[in-house]
């Protein structure tokens, strides 16, 4: 099965 | 004061119907240079961006830095009462809690004003870093939403993979499996036609159908569409919207078979 990772995994809150 | 005027109306309508899917609400961040939107849906896979130009407007002014939250079923209602020629004014008193859109038909000879509530949001703005993509897919808009939507029938993903011959979609579930090929595109009459890839090193990613085709909603705002692509990272999904900017979509990719 896959997972579906968040954007907060790649991209950082400013 | 916060005033923008685009004579070409139509294109906030298709703007609205872009994003209306994937968001509940969003901030606009209005600036002197124009128009900036990012906002996560809500299960922050996916993030949409849009950057409308001042130049775009045929009236621009921006006194002060203004956000606006808007809950985009109520903003879509609103635009949904303005026709497709009208032309379309925002406007917002400074700290102003209320938003005003204007609509004047080409002859000017009805003139309608909707008045919508502001909301406060806490949204999370993300740093998105400058990438150089190992492939840059250009394709015609209407191809890509159509290999998305008959993709979608197969699986809940579509795997893209793009080497120097191409760029192929796949999917597979219970019925079977499919693919499409496109080849990069020899000569065509119409640049926006044309299907082109840019390729430092192949790439292989897995993306989620249901996303791809929220993203394929911007179809109407431009012939084109470019997909951006490495290893590992978010694909950046690009539409513009003629002179005034973009609407980028970034969706991060599957893990896993």
């Amino acid at each position: 099965a896959s997972t579906q990772p968040t954007l907060n995994d790649y991209f950082k809150s400013k | 004061m916060f005033e923008a005027r685009l004579v070409q109306g139509a294109l906030l309508k298709k703007v609205m119907e872009a994003i209306k899917e994937l968001l509940n609400e969003a901030s606009f961040d209005c600036a002197h240079s124009g128009i900036l939107l990012q906002a996560m849906d809500n299960s922050h896979v996916s993030l949409v961006s849009l950057n409308l130009r001042r130049e775009g407007f045929d009236k621009y002014r921006c006194d002060r830095n203004l956000v606006m939250g808007m809950n985009l079923s109520s903003m879509s209602k609103i635009l949904k009462c303005a026709s497709n020629d009208d032309i379309i004014t925002m406007k917002a008193q400074d700290n102003a809690d209320t938003v005003t859109f204007v609509f004047e038909s080409p002859k000017q000879e009805k003139i309608s004003d909707y008045e919508m509530k502001l909301t406060n949001l806490d949204q999370d703005h993300l740093g998105i870093p400058e990438t150089e993509y190992s492939c840059v897919i250009k394709l015609p808009s209407a191809e890509f939403a159509r290999i998305c939507r008959d993709l979608s029938q197969f699986g809940e993903s579509i795997v893209i993979s793009c080497t120097k011959e191409g760029v192929k979609f796949s999917a597979a579930g219970d019925i079977g499996t499919a693919n499409i090929k496109l080849a990069q595109t020899a000569t065509v009459d119409k640049e926006e036609d044309a299907v082109m890839v840019d390729m430092q090193e192949p790439v292989t990613l897995t993306f989620a159908c249901k996303y791809l085709n929220m993203f394929t909603k911007a179809t109407p705002l431009s012939p084109q569409v470019c997909l951006s692509m490495s290893p590992d990272v978010p694909l950046v999904v690009e539409y513009k919207i003629e002179d005034i900017g973009h609407i980028r979509y970034y969706l991060a990719p599957r893990i896993g078979d």
